[in-house]
């Protein structure tokens, strides 16, 4: 583990998915469980602290 | 760290040792479940401080390139890794993208029309201390990490930034702050490491050419007077001069642009990376 506590600047992924069925739209990605985003976070090792929606998308405050 | 879900996008970004890239295989399965397939990937990062903190297979630039192309499906065919350099040996931008171009364009439901819109990605170091320390906390102050950012956001005027913006903040014990903001279908996050000796912050945002972006770029640097600080801006297609308004942009605030790298990715656009630091007094 890094001395000083701060590990470093972050890590950025961007995926971008594609779909013929309509009946997944408009949410899409959104429709994905609350515990399935868990389980891929817990992967990552982060947890969400915070969330908020709009009609756009979800944004997800997470901690290490 | 922050992670946002639109119907067709999904960002994740994350500080420290996480092991971001494990999250690519599960997200591909849930998708999957939901009749959706990948069809674009971009990873960056700045330079590593602490390389041996992070585990695998963040332990370098290429075994991370060579995770990303085992996992990725091969129709993902369009590939390109790239370091950009700055003068510093300490700071340089790492790019890996992978396009399918057969489904790259249509699917871009956040394109707005006749707009060319960008991402920045920002990163600041050797921040002032008397603003960082307005992202601690009171002592034993007993309040929930949300009431507790929301204070934080209107004391450091980081809420003046997108007075648009729908905020969700979050502050951590003792310090520490991050927030995501969104503002139609753009977000915007901030996360803080406030300590004398390593502060950090990390700034994002979509934003349009059509926009102001220099007003935003100098309201973030006056929030955080960073005595280093690095911008990446990505946007798809060629020949745009964004980044000439962000480097004039900050000038007048002391950050001189000490380096310049510009790199384009097949079916993935353009990303400039830039460094500044403060001129010293």
């Amino acid at each position: 583990m890094a001395v000083s506590g701060f590990e470093g600047f972050e890590k950025r992924l961007e995926l971008h998915f594609f779909g013929d069925d309509p009946a997944i739209f408009p949410l899409g990605l959104r429709k994905l469980e609350f515990e399935s985003l868990e389980q891929v976070l817990e992967a990552v090792q982060c947890t969400v602290v915070s969330a908020v929606g709009n009609s756009y998308f979800d944004a997800y405050v997470l901690s290490e | 760290s922050s992670l946002f879900v639109y119907p067709t996008k999904i960002i994740i970004k994350t500080c420290g040792t996480t092991q971001l890239l494990k999250s690519i295989l599960p997200l591909i399965q849930y998708a999957h479940h939901l009749g959706l397939a990948l069809c674009s990937c971009r990873y960056t990062r700045g330079s590593f401080i602490f390389p041996k903190s992070q585990p695998f297979p963040h332990t370098s630039f290429k075994d991370e390139v060579t995770y990303l192309q085992d996992t990725i499906p091969s129709n993902l065919c369009f590939r390109k890794a790239s370091i950009m350099p700055s003068k510093s040996s300490s700071h340089s931008w790492h790019v890996f993208t992978a396009n399918d171009t057969t489904h790259t364009l249509p699917h871009m439901p956040y394109v707005h029309d006749n707009e060319l819109l960008f991402t920045m990605e920002i990163c600041m170091t050797e921040l002032d201390p008397i603003l960082a320390r307005k992202f601690f906390r009171p002592s034993e102050d007993g309040k929930p990490g949300d009431s507790a950012g929301k204070e934080m956001t209107e004391l450091t005027g980081i809420n003046e930034i997108n007075p648009e913006a729908l905020i969700c903040d979050f502050a951590f014990d003792p310090c520490g702050y991050s927030m995501n903001g969104m503002d139609g279908d753009w977000y915007s996050t901030i996360h803080v490491t406030p300590e004398d000796g390593f502060s950090y912050a990390s700034f994002e945002c979509v934003s349009s050419v059509n926009d102001n972006i220099a007003h935003v770029l100098r309201k973030v640097v006056k929030i955080f007077r960073p005595g280093t600080m690095s911008i990446s801006t990505t946007w798809n297609g060629f020949g745009n001069d964004i980044w000439r308004q962000m480097a004039s942009a900050v000038e007048p605030l002391g950050m001189k642009c000490r380096s310049f790298a510009m790199d384009q990715f097949p079916a993935a656009g353009t990303v400039v990376f830039q460094t500044f630091t403060a001129r010293r007094k």
